[in-house]
């Protein structure tokens, strides 16, 4: 989902 | 993952072990301020609470506990070695990053992408990482003379930040609806706070004069 992409950042 | 990012993480990576190094090798902390650090271990220990239950890849799982073991050790060195604690600046550190603390925690709780426990405590840590490094900037500026590692240390840190804005830049452009405000907004203020550290630090390097900030 979507905000899993912000989520994927250190 | 593109070579914004990756350029971004190994910097900050390479920013805490020059940190760690400095600490290590010469059994010093002088000119670090144990504030910024406890506030890094805590941007770290609340962004990082997913790292056993959400498993993104191998890479973000190393630099995670490589992110905390570091931060957290750092803490540790200049707390409680015997000899780093020594060379620790209580006097000159006196930034009350308390009050850092608990403007980030209400902002959180009012501006998020959603309103539960590990969101919440996830974007406390990006509005607490964007203020992290103010105590350790007005400690350099009371002390006014910055010994090259800890230059180089700050240095590193607003680079990994730039490279994390060109990061978001190229994934904007290249990924559909990868829009993070709150990220965006935080990093670029966190970014802004350098700048005027690195127009310091690149007049002294080109008139290769000692790095002075002004009172």
């Amino acid at each position: 989902d979507i905000d899993a992409s912000s989520k994927d950042e250190l | 993952m593109n070579i914004f990012r990756l350029a971004g993480d190994m910097t900050h990576l390479f920013s805490v072990l020059v940190l760690l190094l400095k600490i290590h090798t010469i059994k010093s902390c002088a000119g670090i301020s144990l504030k910024t650090q406890e506030l890094y271990a805590l941007v770290f220990a609340t962004r990082y609470l997913d790292i056993f239950t959400d498993y993104i890849s191998l890479y973000n799982t190393c630099m995670k506990l490589i992110f905390l073991g570091s931060s957290f050790s750092i803490v540790w060195y200049i707390r409680r070695h015997k000899i780093v604690r020594r060379s620790y600046d209580k006097e000159q550190d006196t930034f009350r990053h308390h009050f850092l603390i608990l403007p980030c925690i209400i902002l959180a709780l009012l501006i998020n992408e959603k309103f539960t426990v590990k969101e919440v405590m996830w974007t406390f840590s990006l509005y607490l990482e964007a203020v992290a490094i103010l105590p350790q900037l007005v400690l350099l500026q009371r002390t006014r003379n910055i010994d090259n590692l800890t230059g180089q240390y700050i240095f590193l840190l607003g680079a990994y930040r730039s490279l994390y804005i060109l990061n978001w830049i190229y994934r904007y452009f290249t990924e559909q609806h990868y829009v993070h405000w709150i990220t965006w907004i935080s990093g670029l203020v966190q970014t802004l706070l350098y700048a005027d550290f690195f127009y310091y630090y690149f007049h002294s390097w080109k008139n290769n004069e000692k790095l002075q900030l002004p009172a």
